[in-house]
């Protein structure tokens, strides 16, 4: 997961 | 998704379950803080503005919507409803909430993963959602006696914080390229708000009373 990537948790 | 993240998702859903069925059943939302609510949708509403951006997973968006559209029910029915805003503690509810809008943004524009409008909202989500309790747990110590639903309420949410830190160290271990140090340092800050909370609930289910926080 990079830093500013897709953030999957809610 | 490992059990920890999902078990999280669910305790939060629990939560908000419950003080919808709360405050159907009852017609009251008694003990309830409005302001903790409305920040509760303000927090789901900046975060979730990737609804329009990125797609993760039928799950994730699902998620989403049904965490933004129960919190502005939730405010809506608190703020409108002829019979459940009589009943809302509005003299105990008293907490400055706009100090944490305030704090929680001036923190966003310096601590954030990239300086772009979606990623400075999310960091205030962040620092938001970890605060927003405050004002709950003050009208909970103010009004002294908590009724069973609000009680477990509190309770799941604070149950959801917990499953989430256990998520991120099993991240931790597994997923090596994981870091989100705003999401992890903002989630112990925000579990620990609910030490005190957790140490009167587990006093009163072990001697079976009613729940009761000292004032």
């Amino acid at each position: 997961t990079e830093p500013s990537g897709v953030k999957d948790e809610l | 998704m490992n059990i920890f993240r999902f078990l999280g998702d669910m305790t939060h859903l629990i939560s908000i379950l419950i003080l919808l069925l709360k405050i159907y059943a009852t017609k009251s939302c008694s003990g309830i803080s409005l302001k903790t609510q409305e920040l509760y949708a303000l927090v789901f509403l900046t975060r979730y503005l990737d609804l329009f951006t990125d797609f993760i997973s039928v799950y994730n968006t699902v998620m989403k919507l049904v965490f933004i559209a129960s919190s502005l029910a939730i405010v809506w029915c608190m703020r409108n409803h002829p019979l459940v805003r009589r009943s809302y503690d509005k003299q105990l509810d008293t907490f400055r909430h706009y100090f944490l809008l305030l704090a929680s943004f001036l923190l966003a524009l310096l601590l954030h993963e990239k300086f772009a409008f979606q990623e400075v909202l999310w960091a205030f989500s962040i620092y938001l959602e970890a605060v927003a309790i405050l004002p709950q747990l003050v009208l909970l110590q103010r009004s002294g006696n908590v009724d069973n639903l609000t009680g477990q309420y509190v309770f799941f949410l604070g149950a959801y914080r917990a499953l989430y830190i256990f998520n991120w160290i099993y991240r931790y271990f597994i997923d090596p390229h994981f870091t989100r140090w705003i999401a992890c340092v903002s989630g112990l800050v925000q579990t620990a708000l609910y030490a005190d909370f957790f140490y009167y609930y587990f006093i009163s289910w072990k001697n079976n009373a009613k729940l009761q926080l000292p004032a």
